[in-house]
């Protein structure tokens, strides 16, 4: 899965 | 940064803040389930720790500040202030059925094992649904005041334009947070029930919704 941290959104 | 984006998060504030000021003004927390405003609180409270590790924007920090505010200053409301209207005989999900298959799935299914991202990954399936002990206890009662469907409807919407907003940054930039997608198409089907009701019976009618 694709992984996108840190989270940018709410 | 885009406009479905934007509109969503406005969305979602509009829906805190009309909750907050529904009960506030009114002095009255009827009808409202406290267990779904404890849960979104303990939502903004796992997700939001990153406040203390990263810095997005000051447009992120303030949102998140004021969604926690505002989440437990609700909470406050709900179980301090107007304690005395809080039909909690109503209020009756068991939200244990929420929160262990919840817990387990953000252990099983998350980007990375740690205490963070596990936390993050826990709020994003809690959000999915938090809202469930509030429309059970309009199913029971057959009934919610206008302002109240007023509130759901915003808190629906919400996740419905990041679903766009979701489809955008992949067009756009390649972005797919599969976790946080996968969630919220299961968030935005849990309000589509009462999305009909809302457009049938609220917009269409006038006052309560009261159930068939």
């Amino acid at each position: 899965h694709a992984l996108k941290i840190p989270h940018d959104e709410l | 940064m885009n406009i479905f984006r934007l509109a969503g998060d406005v969305s979602h504030l509009v829906a805190i803040i009309i909750l907050f000021l529904k009960i506030w003004k009114s002095k009255s927390c009827a009808g409202i389930s406290g267990k779904s405003q404890v849960l979104f609180a303990l939502v903004f409270t796992s997700r939001y720790l990153d406040l203390f590790t990263v810095f997005i924007s000051a447009y992120n920090t303030i949102m998140k500040l004021v969604f926690l505010v505002l989440s437990y200053a609700t909470v406050y409301l709900i179980y301090m202030r107007f304690r005395g209207s809080y039909d909690s005989e109503n209020d009756s999900f068991r939200v244990e059925f929420l929160l262990v298959p919840v817990t387990g799935l953000a252990f099983l299914e998350n980007y990375a094992f740690t205490p963070l991202e596990i936390l993050w990954t826990f709020s994003i399936f809690l959000e999915a649904v938090a809202i469930m002990p509030q429309l059970f206890m309009i199913t029971k009662t057959g009934e919610a005041e206008s302002i109240t469907t007023h509130y759901l409807f915003f808190l629906g919407l919400y996740r419905a334009l990041y679903l766009a907003n979701w489809v955008w940054r992949y067009h756009t930039e390649g972005f797919f947070d599969q976790i946080a997608v996968v969630s919220g198409v299961v968030q935005t089907i849990f309000y589509c029930d009462f999305f009909y009701l809302y457009v049938t019976r609220v917009l269409r009618g006038s006052g309560k919704m009261s159930l068939p």
